[in-house]
């Protein structure tokens, strides 16, 4: 790839926006959470506080894990318990001044990056999606 | 990437070999699937039948749905149903003898690729994470 250089692109460029991020705040209940994962259709989605700060991720997957009682799906767990008692917070993120070339990196072992600004407020992802257009359209060149 | 020729590059080479691959089989109840999917951490594996032959993709999303009643979440719905009820089966897929040109084309809509042989058997997956690994290696050469 001689003639692109993943490193002078910025992230900001083909992120999509925070305003079309889908996401739940760290005070919800699994219930309003799973209920945003089932109607965007999306697997996770980041969790903020009530600043817009990045907290973590949330996974349909750990919500559908916390219904896992001993003996039986429990579904009051969905009720009881918040969106703070199973996000995951040891998430790898890129800053508005980070290249493509670092989006790459985040992007090889997780499906969307989030895109912090300098007070660690969300403003946009970038998306595996968006990083296979960007690497086609530059080998169709 | 005038010096990375994707279209001289088989699905095969680095594919998940089919072993490897976390499926379910049609006629298992949603149940069954679930515990796969937890179990494995997989948000949608492949569906096989009895002969090992690709039918379609099965996700979490789905079977989570299914459980959505109309005044609340049912659980039995898992023990009702059955795979083939909620499985999706229009799924793009790549052939033994393709490229990565058409996985390329493939990942950018879908989060995997299923490789079929000529009989439809599926012989492994191609991933979005291989597919970023081998582009991020060719960057850096
Ligand atoms: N409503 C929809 N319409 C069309 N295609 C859809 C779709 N939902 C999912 N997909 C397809 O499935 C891929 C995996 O989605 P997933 O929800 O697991 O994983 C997603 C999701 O966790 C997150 N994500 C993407 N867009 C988002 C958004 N607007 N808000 C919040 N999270 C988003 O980033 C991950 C990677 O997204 P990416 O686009 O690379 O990859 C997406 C996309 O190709
Ligand atoms: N147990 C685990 N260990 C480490 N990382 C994990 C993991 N489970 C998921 N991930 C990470 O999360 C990504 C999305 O996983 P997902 O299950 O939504 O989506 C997966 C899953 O639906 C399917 N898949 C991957 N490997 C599979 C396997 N061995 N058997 C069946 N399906 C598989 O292909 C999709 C894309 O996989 P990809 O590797 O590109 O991308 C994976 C990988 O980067």
């Amino acid at each position: 790839l001689s003639n692109f250089d993943l490193s002078t692109i910025p992230v900001t460029e083909n992120m999509i926006d925070a305003e079309k991020v889908a996401h739940v705040q760290l005070q919800n209940p699994l219930e309003h959470a799973l209920l945003v994962l089932t109607k965007t259709g999306y697997n996770a989605v980041p969790v903020l506080d009530l600043d817009g700060k990045f907290c973590g991720t949330i996974s349909k997957s750990a919500i559908v894990e916390a219904m896992f009682g001993l003996e039986q799906i429990e579904v009051d767990q969905l009720y009881d318990k918040k969106v703070e008692d199973v996000m995951e917070e040891d998430i790898p993120t890129v800053r508005i001044d980070d290249s493509l070339e670092k989006a790459l990196h985040v992007l090889i072992d997780h499906s969307f990056a989030c895109v912090l600004d300098h007070q660690d407020k969300m403003v946009g992802i970038y998306t595996r999606r968006e990083m296979l257009k960007q690497l086609r359209n530059e080998y169709y060149q």
